[in-house]
């Protein structure tokens, strides 16, 4: 199962 | 801040809940609360914390107040908590440390140790605690650390299935492969073991399984965990304190492109 994905992706930063 | 826990194991609790998972964080202090979030270095698993009133046998925070603290050295002085001794968190009205009171009337005992804050700079990422999801899960967190202790030796990768028949914790190693499924269950005797499952649509993540191993370490906040998956989203891995409040992890799954 491939590629780590980061919270960032996902979240805008406050 | 004074904030009283009648029990000190409580604070100690949530401390050793995730201080191997993020280094420092910053506790926002209220009227309504203490709040917190911090995410790890890799920036694929986000902790957030939740101590309302409730949790406190006296709770009193005249102006809100930002706590950064290195959770390694918090941890240390936690060391002297136990089930006998109630501990309250003062912090003065300008901030540069946070005294931590231990007592054991009983034992005619106090502890006093003082933690210098740290000025911590960190973003904080805006997560919406009622994300919707097509899967929600409510299990026995015991159940849920056996099954992720067992299968994580077996590969680096760790994938959560659920269909209507159940939910499948799976892995898939170089030289062995595991699979636990578990199906909703009632236990009049020990609700603790129920198992439900409620979802609008089937689900199939892989995760890390390092971030599973720092996730149950949670475990002794509360018997029961509580998961949330959406496809190609993060999951959220959810304890929740008898008093209210607890601690979420949000974990950025695994995929292929």
């Amino acid at each position: 199962k491939g590629n780590q994905k980061r919270l960032d992706g996902f979240f805008k930063v406050k | 801040l004074e904030a009283k826990f009648d029990d000190s194991t409580i604070f100690k609790k949530i401390i050793d809940s995730f201080k191997d998972s993020v280094t420092q964080i910053n506790f926002v202090c209220s009227e309504s609360g203490i709040e917190a979030q911090a995410i790890d270095d890799s920036r694929v698993l986000l902790v957030t914390v939740s101590i309302p009133p409730s949790c406190f046998e006296s709770y009193r925070c005249d102006r809100p107040t930002t706590i950064g603290v290195y959770l390694a050295s918090l941890a240390k002085l936690l060391k002297s908590a136990n089930t006998n001794s109630s501990l309250t968190l003062y912090v003065a009205d300008k901030p540069d440390e946070l005294l931590l009171l231990f007592e054991e009337p009983k034992n005619q005992k106090s502890m006093e140790y003082k933690l210098k804050l740290v000025d911590i700079t960190a973003d904080m990422l805006e997560v919406d605690s009622d994300m919707k999801s097509d899967v929600t899960v409510e299990m026995s967190s015991v159940e849920f650390t056996k099954t992720v202790r067992d299968l994580t030796q077996l590969s680096d990768s760790f994938t959560v299935s659920v269909t209507k028949d159940g939910i499948v914790f799976s892995v898939q190693g170089d030289t062995a492969q595991g699979k636990v499924l578990l199906q909703p269950r009632e236990d009049l005797a020990d609700e603790s073991n129920n198992l439900s499952i409620s979802m609008s649509k089937t689900i199939d993540l892989s995760f890390a399984s390092k971030y599973l191993l720092d996730i149950i370490k949670a475990a002794s906040i509360s018997n029961k965990i509580f998961l949330k998956f959406s496809d190609d989203t993060p999951a959220l891995f959810e304890f929740k304190m008898e008093k209210g409040g607890g601690v979420g992890f949000y974990l950025a799954p695994k995929y292929d492109d």
